[in-house]
């Protein structure tokens, strides 16, 4: 709960300030930002917490005796630049999607990455379809956006459990990038 | 442009001028005309109500909406998931048309600014979705976030209306949802964020998408609507989701379009997730 409180502040305050309508300075809108952000880095230490301790095998179930890996999950948060330094920088990553609706749901994941192939598993291991689109040129130029991709990866996530999560493997491979015509 | 499966979504682009023509989902075809345009804010000295500028608080355009562009600069990206357009109207409005496989509505990703500054006016910029529907003054809005609510233009329930500001007095906060009917069409467009919206024609909508207002409207900020990041003018982006199709249940897939929506407003606004994990240099067959 102490993890959640920053965040909870940080709406509280910007719920009773009309916040982000435009109706405050633009040195309070920067505040406000900045205040927001350091609640969703609190959140990130619950979510990973709870998302490690759903994902991790019990002795019980464990057939391997190897140790397992353990993951730390992490997010980011400049997507809406079409912006990742994550994966753009790493070879082989894991996406983990949760679902927080009470229904089945489908989902099309878009991550920057940089000019490459890349192969995508699903949870049982299979590869699945996924497309590297360009990132519009428009976007390339927004200011501050500090990040060398130049295509996005897409892939389905697909029929996700009810407050659940499927984890996908994604994989630079050593193809050769085709080109546009291609 | 079309994955050729029953579920999915297709646009039309006029070759010519780079604009949206036609969209469907449902398997019916709506002819759609959608461009952006800008008003200029009022500028006056706010020592009266009449000579209030527009600002932060206050949406109050002179005269008519201005075209941003009458052509748009395009490309195609087609694929086996995803298929985009990709439209550039000048330097700084541009967009993405986008369908996804087995998706049964058209995604319209929009990216606005940096706004210039080059009159002394201001620019509020709004996208405007125009169509041959018959919505006879009628639109909905979803304005508490919960039920639709009627509108009617240029009307009030319950006194004799003449208005001084046609456009903004038109205007009503859009929360996630905007839509238009005729007969048993819907036309509905759900945004990714709280907009302010309106039809100011039958069969159009439109929706505010960023502002730069110069000037001050003297209610408490003291401050113009001028946002800067990185010594620049803000950038905007987002979404709308587009769908049209019949309010009973004679959709494809036996749903009426009321339902489409909510289940896709439920996907967008609550979307799933994304968390990202090192594998600490495993390959596939070891993590697994």
């Amino acid at each position: 709960r102490v993890d959640l409180n920053v965040l909870r502040g940080a709406m509280g305050v910007m719920q009773h300030h009309d916040a982000v309508t435009g109706t405050e300075k633009e040195h309070v809108a920067q505040d406000y930002t900045r205040i927001l952000s350091q609640g969703l880095d609190e959140c990130e230490i619950i979510t990973n917490e709870a998302l490690r301790q759903l994902s991790s095998t019990t002795d019980q179930q464990r057939v391997d005796p190897e140790p397992s890996v353990v993951l730390n999950f992490t997010t980011c948060r400049l997507l809406n630049v079409s912006q990742c330094e994550f994966t753009e920088t790493q070879d082989t990553f894991v996406v983990t999607i949760y679902n927080p609706l009470s229904r089945l749901v489908t989902k099309f994941v878009r991550l920057p990455v940089q000019k490459s192939n890349y192969t995508v598993h699903d949870p049982n291991g299979d590869l699945i379809p996924s497309q590297l689109i360009p990132i519009a040129e428009p976007i390339l130029k927004i200011p501050g956006r500090q990040s060398e991709a130049v295509l996005e990866l897409v892939f389905q996530a697909k029929d996700i459990s009810p407050l659940g999560f499927k984890s996908y493997f994604v994989q630079k491979s050593a193809e050769k990038v085709p080109t546009q015509e291609e | 442009m079309s994955e050729n499966d029953i579920e999915d979504a297709e646009i039309q682009i006029n070759p010519a001028t780079g604009l949206v023509t036609q969209i469907t989902t449902n398997q019916r075809h709506l002819k759609l005309d959608q461009e952006f345009f800008y008003y200029k804010g009022f500028v006056g000295d706010n020592k009266k109500v009449t000579n209030r500028s527009s600002g932060a608080y206050i949406f109050r355009p002179t005269g008519e909406a201005v075209k941003v562009a009458e052509k748009a600069k395009f490309t195609l990206q087609k694929g086996f998931l995803v298929s985009e357009v990709h439209q550039q109207f000048n330097d700084w409005v541009s967009q993405i048309v986008r369908i996804y496989r087995n998706e049964n509505y058209v995604e319209f990703d929009w990216l606005i600014g940096p706004i210039p500054t080059d009159d002394a006016n201001g620019k509020e910029i709004i996208t405007r979705y125009k169509t041959s529907l018959n919505s006879d003054s009628v639109f909905y809005t979803d304005s508490n976030g919960r039920e639709l609510i009627k509108r009617v233009r240029n009307f009030r329930p319950t006194w004799k209306l003449k208005l001084q500001e046609p456009a903004a007095g038109n205007y009503y906060p859009v929360t996630s949802k905007i839509l238009l009917r005729s007969g048993q069409d819907e036309f509905a467009v759900l945004t990714d964020r709280a907009q302010g919206g309106s039809s100011l024609s039958d069969g159009e909508i439109e929706l505010m998408l960023h502002r730069e207002c110069l000037h001050d409207d003297s209610f408490g900020v003291g401050e113009a609507l001028v946002e800067k990041a990185f010594n620049k003018g803000l950038v905007a982006r987002g979404s709308h989701y587009l769908v049209y199709g019949s309010t009973s249940n004679t959709n494809p897939d036996g749903r009426s379009v009321a339902t489409q929506e909510r289940v896709l407003a439920q996907n967008k606004l609550l979307s799933a997730w994304t968390f990202l994990s090192s594998t600490q240099g495993l390959s596939f067959s070891e993590y697994k």
